[in-house]
């Protein structure tokens, strides 16, 4: 289904669900609740918005009841440990290419999948602050490396 | 007409945000 230009910048979350269907569906469903939870906050209001939200909610409690026995989805603590582990382990990757000078699309695409996961543990509750601060790292770090390696640079 | 569709909006509105909690209530 389109996705309406009102929930734009709900798109690379959900894109990062899709991408996790089958590799980690805890992942998937919890990109799709942060998803829900902003696209309501932009606009629950307008029919092809509200189309689109009524679709993404019965595609997340079709995943709940397929995952009603993953306490990463039935404990929220768990939850939110899964997917801040998950978040971490693709930054440290991507940072660990970086320190070694390895540049490449697949380590860009870690710091910006860490930063988007990083976002999605907002479902649970405000940010810690060292979170704020690797999300704004990891974002700026694919943004810059992504415009070096597009100019044909060395990223310093 | 206009209060009509504004309360029907708003009911939708209400389903969608009652089965979003529900899915939370659950966690």
């Amino acid at each position: 289904m389109a996705l309406p230009p009102q929930l734009k910048s709900i798109q690379h979350h959900l894109r990062t669900a899709q991408e996790h269907e089958k590799r980690d569906p805890v992942v998937a469903y919890y990109c799709r609740l942060y998803a829900m939870q902003t696209g309501m906050k932009l606009d629950s209001k307008s029919p092809e918005c509200r189309k689109f939200l009524v679709k993404l909610m019965d595609q997340l409690e079709t995943m709940k009841k397929e995952l009603s026995d993953n306490e990463s989805v039935t404990q929220e603590v768990v939850g939110n440990a899964h997917i801040e582990n998950y978040a971490l382990k693709m930054f440290l990757y991507a940072d660990n290419e970086d320190r070694s000078g390895r540049f490449h699309k697949n380590m860009i695409k870690s710091f910006y999948t860490a930063s988007l996961l990083l976002d999605v543990l907002c479902v649970f509750g405000e940010l810690s602050e060292e979170n704020v601060q690797h999300r704004k790292y990891a974002r700026w770090k694919a943004t810059y490396i992504h415009n070096c390696l597009k100019n044909g640079e060395t990223p310093l | 007409m206009g209060s009509v569709g504004t309360s029907v909006a708003s009911a939708e509105q209400d389903e969608l945000s009652h089965r979003l909690a529900k899915l939370r209530d659950q966690m």
